[in-house]
């Protein structure tokens, strides 16, 4: 949608072979709109526009020979800047040691579909366990079940309503069993559930991941800030993985969470199949949120 | 906001940032803002009370107050579709519990054939509901358990039957077709029933949740909608744009995960929630 706004305030712009300062007032006006429309949190679009404004009012914009694409060239590098330009890895153990990758956020979000996206592409050169420590929502344990099933994983879980105790029994399953990564599934939570949260803690506390994964469905809107910012700061989330971008969904909380939380996206959810799971590449949202 | 005077040159600047953090959108909040700004000239108030109230009417000519209308002596469907993970699983849970406490005979039709446990997390709130369910296995055709459920409900004359569906973006044009099918067989096979399509949108979305509605609305005519999730932080403000310019309104909200947790859809509430 940028682009059509873009294709219209720029065609007036780049009548002209000097943009005043007006028309960089203009088009930073339109791009405030276009990523407010694309989810983009409201204050990161406040600061974005500053640095976008600053820049483009500077020498190189106005004195460029063609600027107009000056100015997006400088509000493409300004989304670069903040997404980071390469993909960072999940990081686990060496061999022989059991590496634990803990899922967690709200309610629907899709962690227990991506517990077992995650776990078919780690089962090329390990043995992985999905464990279900969800003992709150109805059939959570069968659904994870049948996706590890599905997907030739193990599954472990236990008949009662303690998720610490199903996490360490779990720890001492994968030990006897030799399975190199354990992928633990929690029940959805929201962050200003404070027993909730507790558990959370508790759950980190035992079982020492080494990847705590944040899954936020892409089409988010305004309070994801809020949420990953709470989550962070009481896990220190190793990662996001963003879900649901099959959907048409512009996609801008990918921008808001890198921009507040600083924390990378590792991994994209593109639809309810297992192998629907992809490394996220940022240069390719800068892309999506400018649509 | 309205502790602030009108002439406080933040003033407009506040408002625009709490209606968009409430997810109401670009072009509504600007809608909204220019609206209120010809009432205040209009009725020449400047700050407090009077402003807030004022704002609150503008917002109340957006919103309308509609409950579910249910139809005595006549097979009620209540069709519920949405996009993945929003809650329509749960919702039909809180909703078979409120019916069926309000005396009515409640019915559900288990058509997600499609994901993990989907049969099984239905069966499980049939049961805390203590409500029939009509299901077949994982795999099968949902026209199929949706001809099997209607003729059940006919039978034993239920008063309202609960359609559960799979969640599907409206993207995808094959999910959609499906859908379609599924409106087409209730709509074919129990012409005297009185139907409502519910689409569940999640608060947390954004702006996606106005899209979602549109296409959902273009495909099986929707009759209202339920907002879930309200007991986190969002707002779900989209629900003002999606009122005033599709014309559905909001019938119930969720509030949780319990089976209690389902509210008929309080518009004044509402507003002063995202104020
Ligand atoms: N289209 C699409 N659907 C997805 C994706 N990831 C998950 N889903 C669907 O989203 C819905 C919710 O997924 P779950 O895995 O149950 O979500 P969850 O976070 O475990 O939910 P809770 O345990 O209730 O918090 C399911 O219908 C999934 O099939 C995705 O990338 N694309
Ligand atoms: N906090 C909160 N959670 C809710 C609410 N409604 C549903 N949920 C939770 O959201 C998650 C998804 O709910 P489901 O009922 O499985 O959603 P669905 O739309 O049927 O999902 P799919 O069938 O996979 O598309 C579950 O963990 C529910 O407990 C609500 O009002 N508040
Ligand atoms: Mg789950
Ligand atoms: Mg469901």
């Amino acid at each position: 949608k940028i682009t059509s706004r873009f294709e219209g305030i720029f065609k007036t712009l780049s009548r002209q072979n000097r943009l005043s300062e007006k028309n960089i007032q203009d088009g930073v006006r339109e791009i405030k709109l276009a990523l407010l429309e694309a989810d983009v949190n409201y204050k990161v679009v406040k600061d974005f526009i500053k640095l976008v404004e600053e820049e483009a009012l500077g020498e190189k914009v106005l004195k460029s020979i063609s600027p107009t694409d000056q100015f997006i060239k400088v509000v493409h590098d300004k989304l670069v800047d903040i997404m980071g330009s390469h993909s960072d890895e999940i990081q686990l153990k060496k061999r022989g040691e059991i590496s634990v990758i803990l899922f967690v956020g709200l309610q629907g979000s899709g962690k227990t579909t991506t517990c077992a996206k995650l776990g078919n592409l780690l089962k090329v050169n390990q043995k992985v366990l999905l464990v279900s420590a969800d003992t709150y929502r109805p059939a959570a344990k069968d659904q994870l079940k049948i996706l590890a099933g599905q997907t030739g994983l193990g599954f472990f879980t236990e008949d009662h309503n303690d998720p610490i105790k199903i996490c360490k029994n779990a720890l001492k399953y994968a030990k006897d069993y030799e399975y190199h990564a354990i992928i633990l599934d929690t029940a959805g939570r929201l962050q200003v559930d404070e027993p909730l949260m507790v558990e959370l803690e508790k759950i980190k506390k035992i079982t020492e991941p080494d990847e705590i994964l944040f899954v936020s469905d892409a089409m988010a809107g305004q309070n994801v800030v809020d949420v990953v910012k709470s989550f962070d700061h009481r896990l220190n989330i190793n990662g996001i993985i963003l879900t649901k971008f099959d959907s048409d969904t512009r996609g801008g909380a990918a921008l808001s969470i890198k921009k507040t939380t600083g924390k990378s996206i590792k991994f994209i959810g593109t639809g309810e199949k297992i192998e629907n799971f992809e490394k996220f590449y940022p240069e390719r949202v800068a892309g999506r949120i400018l649509g | 906001i309205f502790t602030k005077k009108i002439n406080d040159p933040d003033f407009f600047d506040e408002m625009e940032e709490t209606l968009i953090m409430a997810d109401v959108g670009v072009e509504t909040t600007l809608e909204i803002i220019e609206h209120f700004k010809a009432y205040i000239k209009d009725k020449n108030i400047k700050d407090g009370e009077g402003l807030k109230n004022l704002f609150k009417q503008s917002l109340q000519d957006m919103i309308p107050q509609v409950t579910f209308d249910y139809k005595e002596n006549q097979l009620n469907v209540l069709f519920i579709v949405g996009v993945n993970g929003v809650g329509k699983t749960t919702t039909i849970g809180k909703l078979s519990h409120t019916l069926k406490n309000e005396g009515k005979k409640v019915m559900l039709a288990a058509c997600d054939t499609f994901r993990a446990a989907a049969i099984d997390q239905l069966s499980v709130w049939a049961d805390r509901a203590e409500v029939p369910i009509i299901k077949q296995q994982m795999g099968s055709d949902p026209g199929a358990v949706l001809h099997d459920a209607i003729d059940s409900a006919i039978s034993k004359q239920i008063d309202i039957l609960i359609v559960d569906t799979a969640g599907r973006f409206h993207n995808k044009a094959n999910l959609m077709a499906e859908i379609e099918k599924l409106n087409r067989i209730l709509n074919k096979k129990i012409e005297s029933a009185h139907k409502e399509t519910l689409l569940v949108l999640d608060a947390c979305t954004g702006q996606n949740a106005y899209v979602q509605a549109e296409s959902f609305h273009q495909s099986v005519q929707l009759d209202g909608i339920i907002l879930t999730k309200l007991d986190s932080t969002a707002k779900g403000g989209i629900v003002i744009h999606i009122a005033h310019q599709l014309k559905l309104p909001v019938k119930f909200v969720g509030i949780g995960e319990r089976i209690t947790d389902l509210l008929p859809f309080n518009r004044d509430e509402y507003i002063d929630s995202i104020l």
